[in-house]
Order: structure tokens, then C-alpha cells, then sequence
């Protein structure tokens, strides 16, 4: 249900219902709504139209809103499910869902696949992967030579790429992060669990009868 | 960084780390 479709609920475009939202993710309708806080706040960081923007977006990760970032982008756009240029809250609540300590692992390893494969072919590809580490480099001014970046595709490829084919399948993805599991360290975010804490005003603005709860 | 496999040096970007959302 929409925010339309009822006086209760707020004005906003995407407010989808929290009861709909809890029913299809791992949070509770309290969870929901505290994250609606999160949400109001990056929204209107910018414009306060209810929806994040990149820039918004941006901001919230960086503090800082003319921080470019290739990695903040990927995430970005694999929130914006809808492809519209703007995260609405169910996008938001949906995408977050991945990363909640008690949602499926196969969801965080098939969700951090698409955000590797840069150009969405179905397959981590070699250039994907040195487009990455460049922009790591340049993000973190860590200095490594061409001869050195090139070793640590190889090994990384030697390692991940077992059909000798140049590119990652999803099926060698699973496997090599089975081996590697300190890669899906970045899938789960510890802060959704305690999120009704960290944004203790949803009581205040909450719109659902206890008894739902 | 040359023992790293390329997965391990790109999760540690401050872009992939969602957390700071969290942060007021």
C-alpha cells in the first residue's frame, strides 16, 4: 500500500506501508520505521523532496558531497532498483535488507557479484576488476606500481577464475568467496540489528498500532 | 599488498563501507 492510498500514512512519493515492507525483509515494522528516520534525514539532506539523490546519497557516506566515488556509485545504482536517478524509501529499505545479519548469505554473495560486475554482463571481468583497484588507489593514495597491480590481478584471477576463461562466473564467485569468506565481511551491516536504538524518534512519529506490531 | 587478492584491497574502500550511513 502506498502513502496515497491512505490519509494516515505521510505525504511522501515511496512511503510504502511498514507493515508490506517488514513482511517482505528480515525487519520488524519498528525496524522499518526507525529506518524511515534514516531515510528522512539523508532525503532531505539536499532537497527535501523524499527521495536520496546521488548527491544525497554521497553525502551521507562521505559527509562530504563532492567526494566522486566509483564504489558509492555501484551501490547507488544497485539501490535504485527502478533505474530512476533516486532512491525511494522502499528501494531503500529493500536494498538494506541484503545487508542484515540475518538475511540469506547466497542474497549477499549474489548482490556483491552484481556490484563487481561493473558493466552488468554476467561475468567479473579482468578490466572490471583493474578499474576497481585504480579507483581504490586513487581513493586511498596508496602507491602501487603497474607491475604490481598487474601481479595482484593475476593471482586474483589464478585463484578465482578456474576455467582459465579471463572472467568470473557466478559459480566461481560463490566459490571463491566460500574460500575467502573475509570478502562478505562488507554484506552485513551490525547497525541493522540494533537500528530502533540508534534511531529511538520512529516511537514518536510511529503510524502503526502497537497490536501490529 | 602484493599477497592481497584484488577483492581484499577493494572491500576496504570507504564507498562499499555502509556503515557511515549510520553515523549522525
Amino acid at each position: 500500500m502506498g502513502c496515497f492510498q491512505s490519509a494516515q500514512r505521510r505525504q511522501c512519493p515511496g512511503h510504502e506501508d511498514p507493515l508490506l515492507l517488514s513482511s517482505q525483509t528480515a525487519f520488524t515494522v519498528s525496524e522499518v520505521e526507525a529506518l524511515f528516520e534514516l531515510f528522512k534525514s539523508i532525503s532531505s539532506s539536499v532537497i527535501d523532496d523524499g527521495l536520496i539523490n546521488k548527491e544525497e546519497f554521497q553525502l551521507a557516506l562521505f559527509k562530504n558531497r563532492k567526494k566522486e566515488n566509483l564504489f558509492a556509485n555501484r551501490i547507488f545504482d544497485l539501490f535504485d532498483v527502478k533505474q530512476k536517478g533516486v532512491i525511494d524509501f522502499g528501494d531503500f529499505v529493500r536494498a538494506l535488507n541484503v545487508f542484515h545479519p540475518n538475511s540469506p548469505h547466497e542474497d549477499k554473495v549474489d548482490f556483491s557479484f552484481k556490484l563487481y560486475d561493473l558493466d552488468n554482463t554476467g561475468f567479473i571481468e579482468r578490466l572490471e576488476v583493474k578499474q576497481m583497484l585504480i579507483a581504490l588507489l586513487c581513493e586511498s593514495e596508496m602507491k602501487l606500481s603497474d607491475e604490481t597491480v598487474e601481479t595482484i590481478l593475476d593471482k586474483t584471477f589464478l585463484d578465482a577464475d578456474v576455467n582459465r576463461d579471463g572472467k568470473i562466473d557466478k559459480e566461481e564467485w560463490q566459490n571463491f568467496v566460500s574460500r575467502n569468506p573475509s570478502l562478505m565481511k562488507i554484506m552485513t551491516l551490525p547497525y541493522l540489528r540494533d537500528i530502533t536504538t540508534t534511531f529511538p524518534s520512529f516511537v514518536f512519529n510511529s503510524e502503526v498500532d502497537e497490536i501490529a506490531t | 599488498p602484493v599477497l592481497m587478492n584484488a577483492f581484499e584491497l577493494i572491500s576496504t574502500s570507504q564507498g562499499l563501507n555502509l556503515g557511515t550511513l549510520f553515523e549522525k
